[in-house]
């Protein structure tokens, strides 16, 4: 997977992921849900038909989310997160996400919670405000936070870039998504960012690449752009 | 070419068991029940399946949290399959470093 959160010029706030799986059948079963509540959307997300948790989703006027797996390629993670779920009964990663979009009163409160509330595994939450200055990268362990990466538009530092690895170690050599991102963030311009060119920057490759799925791209403080367009194996 | 994917409404106000219905008026429950099945088969080995099966259906009420307890319990008996390879489901979506 890869995340982009950025900041343009004026303060908007744009957020943008592509979910990489390598199961073609996926893009057959992916769908945007708009879960209601008294009649209004409550919040928006994209899941897999079946699956009731979210890995994307947008609670408008609040924040957006994103959630990238957080692999460490190593072949027991499957059964800790198995023990996690079953013996600690700790909640899926998706299912967490899910329930802040539903509970958190805002940036700042979903932050929180996705930093702090136990889950299965580890992964890195991508979230984004609908104020200036409201977009960071949670990486996360099993039972808290690792580490948080906020934007930092007045030192440089307008968008973040989030794929499968820890942002202060190098990616490894065969993946070249996240230099491939950054490259083209920078090449972009802080000026230049939108929706439109976020989009761009996701369909890149690799940072799109044969198991790409979909890509989202949303905004919190303009809920009704929320946009995913499943892509072509 | 790129396609935008089917959107449905879900109403948090109606009881969890029910509340996945419009996704069956999207996709077709064979169609689903096919599809849940090769990705079950792909993410984790026959002979672990049956062992999951089996711990998952004595522990199902102990590890689903609600709604999502609710809502998968739901949706297996909309599509006809088994809660345990429903649940098996949202793990293996989840578990790709297995």
């Amino acid at each position: 997977c890869t995340s982009i959160v950025a900041q343009d010029k004026a303060g908007n706030l744009y957020h943008g992921r592509n979910l990489d799986y390598p199961q073609s059948v996926l893009r057959n079963l992916t769908v945007n849900v708009n879960f209601r509540k008294n009649g209004k959307i409550s919040y928006i997300g994209t899941t897999f038909a079946g699956y009731v948790g979210l890995w994307t989703g947008q609670s408008p006027y609040k924040f957006t989310v994103s959630g990238d797996q957080r692999d460490k390629g190593h072949r027991w993670d499957f059964w800790k997160n198995m023990f996690s779920a079953f013996m600690l009964r700790r909640s899926l990663v998706s299912w967490l996400v899910r329930e802040t979009l539903e509970k958190a009163e805002d940036f700042e409160d979903a932050a929180l919670r996705l930093s702090k509330i136990p889950i299965i595994t580890g992964v890195y939450y991508i979230v984004a405000g609908a104020r200036a200055g409201e977009g960071l990268v949670i990486t996360r362990d099993r039972k808290g936070p690792a580490d948080i990466w906020p934007l930092n538009p007045l030192q440089g530092g307008w968008f973040r870039v989030e794929t499968n690895f820890d942002h202060w170690r190098p990616a490894p050599a065969k993946d070249h998504r996240r230099e491939a991102a950054e490259k083209a963030m920078n090449a972009t311009g802080q000026e230049h960012i939108n929706m439109y060119s976020l989009y761009k920057v996701l369909s890149l490759s690799p940072v799109c690449n044969s198991i790409t799925i979909y890509t989202t791209t949303m905004s919190a403080a303009s809920p009704e752009k929320y946009t995913t367009l499943v892509r072509p194996p | 070419s790129d396609f935008a994917p089917p959107t449905i409404d879900i109403n948090l106000d109606d009881d969890p068991q029910v509340r996945w219905l419009p996704l069956f008026k999207a996709f077709d429950s064979d169609f689903l029940k096919k599809a849940a099945q090769e990705v079950i088969d792909s993410t984790i080995p026959k002979w672990l399946h049956k062992v999951l099966r089996a711990l998952v259906k004595a522990s199902e009420k102990f590890i689903l949290p609600k709604p999502y307890g609710e809502e998968i319990r739901g949706m297996a008996s909309h599509v006809g399959a088994s809660l345990s390879d429903i649940i098996l489901l949202n793990f293996a979506y989840e578990a790709t470093a297995f």
